[in-house]
């Protein structure tokens, strides 16, 4: 007679990965990728209870308004999608996010910005898209700066950035530039990360696994 | 510090909308 043991029945969202996995790959312990599991199940039943975070949930935690858009969260939720399947899994989420935390590398970071930047995938940061992102910082900042204002700030980084002076930064001259001014990579580390079982504790589970 | 006085990366890294931390805030 066959016997079947059911002490505990864990379903878990599409797209689960195990702790285990996700933190030997990314700057996380065991212990803060299940806290994180414990945070993306939040976010992605915040609107659609499918255990997969869309562009309308992503928005919605980061702005506290579901139709509220801009063109750098939209940037960052593409990047996180790493399937381009239009929603963000849990592995992508850790993965994406482990970007972010302090012990990363500084050029994982590097090359994450630079595809932020990369708004039209060509492989290059060129003027247009600067001034673009610079005119929608300006705009979601309610600041006015005339169009000569702008153009003298995306002149002026050029003059800096581009050494090539081709008219667009490649990959060796963003990391070339990003080294020499580190405020530029401010934005891609966030100090909590590395420890999220003390920051937030609210996420924290009893884990089994001791890391 | 003056906005014209940054370069262009530098406003957009203080940007808010790229800042990922009301992620955590629940």
């Amino acid at each position: 007679m066959g016997c079947f043991t059911s002490k505990h029945v864990i379903k878990h969202t599409p797209g689960y990965e195990e702790p285990t996995v996700l933190a030997s790959e990314t700057s996380f312990t065991v212990s803060e990728v299940e806290a994180l599991y414990e945070l993306f199940k939040k976010l992605s039943s915040s609107i659609i209870k499918d255990g997969l975070i869309h562009k309308e949930e992503f928005q919605l935690a980061l702005f506290r308004n579901r139709n509220k858009r801009n063109l750098f969260a939209d940037r960052i939720f593409d990047l996180f999608d790493l399937k381009r399947n239009g929603v963000i899994e849990f592995g992508e989420f850790v993965r994406s996010l482990s970007i972010f935390h302090p012990n990363t590398p500084e050029a994982d970071k590097i090359a994450f910005a630079f595809k932020l930047y990369d708004l039209r995938h060509t492989g290059y940061i060129e003027r247009e898209e600067l001034k673009e992102m610079v005119l929608a910082i300006l705009n979601e900042s309610d600041l006015f700066l005339s169009n000569e204002f702008v153009e003298i700030i995306v002149d002026k980084t050029f003059t800096q950035a581009d050494l090539k002076g081709d008219g667009k930064i490649n990959p060796d001259e963003w990391e070339e530039f990003a080294k020499k001014n580190p405020s530029l990579l401010k934005n891609m580390t966030l100090p909590y990360l590395k420890d999220i079982t003390m920051a937030f504790p609210s996420f924290v589970v009893n884990s089994e696994v001791d890391d | 510090e003056q906005p014209t006085s940054m370069n262009a990366f530098e406003l957009i890294s203080m940007s808010q909308g790229l800042n990922l931390g009301n992620l955590f805030d629940h």
